[in-house]
């Protein structure tokens, strides 16, 4: 997945 | 999303919620750390830096709004509210937070995942996260007494990080190539500083007794 979507978590 | 990050977000939305409760409906903030809202404040505002460029659910993006609209409010209402300034303990309340967000921004621009603003500014929101709780320990500490509102806030607080560490164990597991060693040694660090809270807040509820923490 693109590198911002694994910021996913708050 | 699995059941641990969700229980997490609930545990860590309740901790603001019944901050804001005991803020709003006593009007006083005795016991509560202006620094750590602040510290929080400022943990929130770095790492949601991408709230309207990246859309990740609804949820999500509520979520971020209601955490800052939160701690900024109760940095507003100890700060500025006419009545539940007056009950904040700033002889007490005297821990140099600002001295630790140095450090934590030095090693946010040394170890990070990626060398970018937006990158950096998260990273630096994770480091300072795990020790923003200091300065209320340490004024909880000074004042022996923790009225039952702040030890559950106190709890709540400790609580969402391990229920979050339960999250990515589970992730590990179940999904490729997830894995961030920053998040989650800052994340051990931040539950690790909890634990001697955890304690005596366990041994006061086993007894059934006031929660004292020792000097």
């Amino acid at each position: 997945p693109p590198f911002n979507l694994m910021k996913d978590e708050l | 999303m699995n059941i641990f990050r969700l229980a997490g977000d609930m545990t860590h939305l309740a901790s603001v919620l019944v901050l804001l409760l005991k803020i709003h409906t006593i009007k006083s903030c005795a016991g509560i750390s202006l620094k750590t809202q602040e510290l929080y404040a400022l943990v929130f505002a770095t790492r949601y830096l991408d709230i309207f460029t990246n859309y990740i659910s609804f949820y999500n993006t509520i979520m971020k709004l209601i955490f800052l609209g939160s701690s900024f409010s109760i940095v507003w209402y100890i700060k500025r509210h006419k009545i539940v300034h007056r009950s904040y303990d700033k002889d007490q309340d005297t821990f140099r937070h600002w001295f630790i967000v140095l450090p934590c921004l030095v090693l946010a621009l040394l170890i990070n995942e990626r060398f970018t603003f937006k990158e950096v500014m998260w990273t630096f929101s994770l480091y300072l996260e795990a020790v923003a709780i200091l300065p209320q320990l340490v004024l909880l500490q000074r004042t022996r007494n923790i009225d039952n509102l702040t030890g559950q806030y106190v709890f709540l607080l400790g609580a969402y990080r391990a229920l979050y560490i339960l999250n990515w164990i589970y992730r590990y597991f179940t999904e490729d190539h997830y894995i961030h060693w920053i998040t989650w040694i800052a994340g051990l660090v931040q539950t690790l500083l909890y634990a001697d809270f955890f304690y005596y807040y366990f041994q006061s509820w086993k007894n059934n007794a006031k929660l004292e923490l020792p000097a």
